[in-house]
């Protein structure tokens, strides 16, 4: 059973205390952040089934609440993947989706199962690793959401954009 | 001597080519030219003085003095360009880096940076801003948001219901900034929306700046007994601000719009694609 009230509890705890500006001890800030965790777990569950519900199909859907330091696990090694895109505003939106990814060519296709533009970027990550990046722009309605379906393609061109490193030293 | 730009239908971005910092921002919609350097500097936290005691601290900035360092003077770039994004990558230090972004069909530019973890293995506290310099003859005047509803019109050294008499020229002119600044000619304006609160003010004619990040080595004796000095995943942060060049006439629509779109962003869930009918029972 999915419950969005710990949430709810939770960031009324936190600003209550004003617990995003740091004046609290560690202890504390590591409270308020098992407190954000326990919360955000029903809250996912609520939002998996309002989901399945619009949808009308049951899936396992995975969040990637690291998505913006390019970590989401799923689309790392899964070989296909559907993205589901939520948009909350009252009016239709177009939004260039970032995913990590493992592999150099996908075949990204909108909800009408019409291949849109897609590419895959090589970008440098702090953890002196390589990182790749699918994108692709989605275009979802007012208050709704697109189902876009992502596969790894066989073919053996790959349309990898690398970066051009231009180095500079100090004058 | 090669000049870096990025640019789509409405915006162009260069930078210099020596530095590697943003050097300008064009609108080309509406033929608008600004040079705007940004760059990354931090204020050393004040540990007191002979006027007063007060350590800069989780609830109090006070810095030593009022001109920042530069996190670097110039940034190892690195370019990429596709047809769906074009980014310059900016590396200023071992803690410090920027990706200006650019999409197609977006009216503003990206700048989505990196700072973290800020080393103060030399005792000093460092609270880092990023600082965006033009030429543009703003006075004493910029204007931050309250909560994202009214905007406010901050005029530095100055307060409109009391005779203020200055003590922090750079803390005392910081304001809370809950979704943008901005600063004006009259007829053309530069905003900049975050993604979160920071402090933000115009501590020179034509500058903008928000601080994004601090970390500090004594505490400020306001009751918390400790150094603001996170060493967990707090130690980095990322964050993204969004840089809108206009007219002043239309810049409101704009910055509106967009921060529309920055808090009420679309929600990205995946799933395997093994579903099956859903069933409300």
């Amino acid at each position: 059973t999915g419950s969005s009230a710990p949430l709810n509890e939770a960031m009324a705890v936190l600003q209550h205390h004003d617990a995003v500006s740091g004046t609290s001890k560690q202890h504390v800030a590591y409270d308020y952040a098992r407190q954000l965790a326990g919360g955000w777990e029903p809250c996912q569950v609520l939002l998996s089934n309002a989901l399945a519900r619009l949808s009308r199909s049951k899936a396992a859907f995975t969040f990637c609440p690291n998505l913006n330091i390019s970590i989401c696990p799923l689309s790392e090694t899964a070989s296909s993947f559907q993205v589901i895109v939520y948009n909350p505003l009252a009016r239709k939106v177009d939004w260039m989706v970032r995913l990590p990814v493992s592999k150099s060519l996908f075949v990204v296709k909108d909800p009408n199962g019409k291949a849109v533009q897609s590419s895959v970027v090589v970008t440098p990550s702090t953890e002196q690793r390589d990182l790749s990046e699918l994108l692709f722009s989605a275009s979802v309605p007012a208050l709704g959401f697109s189902v876009y379906s992502v596969a790894m393609s066989n073919s053996p061109a790959p349309r990898v954009h690398k970066l051009k490193t231009k180095s500079k030293k100090p004058s | 001597t090669h000049i870096l730009t990025i640019e789509n239908e409405f915006i162009r971005a260069t930078f210099h080519p020596k530095t590697g910092l943003l050097m300008q921002i064009e609108n080309l919609e509406k033929n608008l030219l600004l040079p705007v350097q940004q760059g990354f500097y931090w204020y050393n936290a004040s540990v007191g003085d002979n006027r007063s005691s007060q350590t800069s601290g989780a609830y109090i900035f006070r810095p030593t003095r009022q001109q920042p360092l530069p996190v670097s003077r110039w940034a190892r770039t690195q370019v990429v360009k596709t047809a769906l994004v074009q980014e310059v990558h900016q590396n200023f230090s071992a803690w410090c880096s920027q990706v200006v972004r650019l999409y197609p069909g977006q009216r503003h530019l990206e700048l989505e940076w990196t700072v973290g973890p800020i080393p103060v293995t030399d005792s000093w506290g460092k609270e880092v801003i990023s600082r965006f310099d033009t030429l543009l003859e703003t006075g004493e005047v910029f204007y931050t948001d309250s909560n994202g509803r009214e905007i406010l019109e901050r005029r530095r050294d100055y307060r409109p219901t009391w005779t203020l008499e200055q003590t922090e020229p750079v803390a005392g002119n910081y304001y809370p900034v809950n979704t943008r600044i901005y600063i004006t000619d009259g007829q053309v304006q530069l905003t900049v929306l975050t993604d979160r609160s920071q402090g933000g003010s115009s501590l020179q004619k034509g500058s903008l700046e928000l601080m994004v990040h601090r970390k500090l080595v004594r505490d400020d004796g306001r009751g918390v007994d400790e150094p603001l000095m996170e060493l967990g995943s707090g130690a980095w942060v990322r964050g993204r601000h969004f840089v809108l060049l206009d007219t002043v006439k239309t810049a409101a629509a704009g910055h509106r719009l967009l921060a529309e779109k920055v808090v009420l962003a679309p929600q990205v869930v995946l799933s395997q694609g093994d579903s099956v009918l859903y069933n409300l029972w």
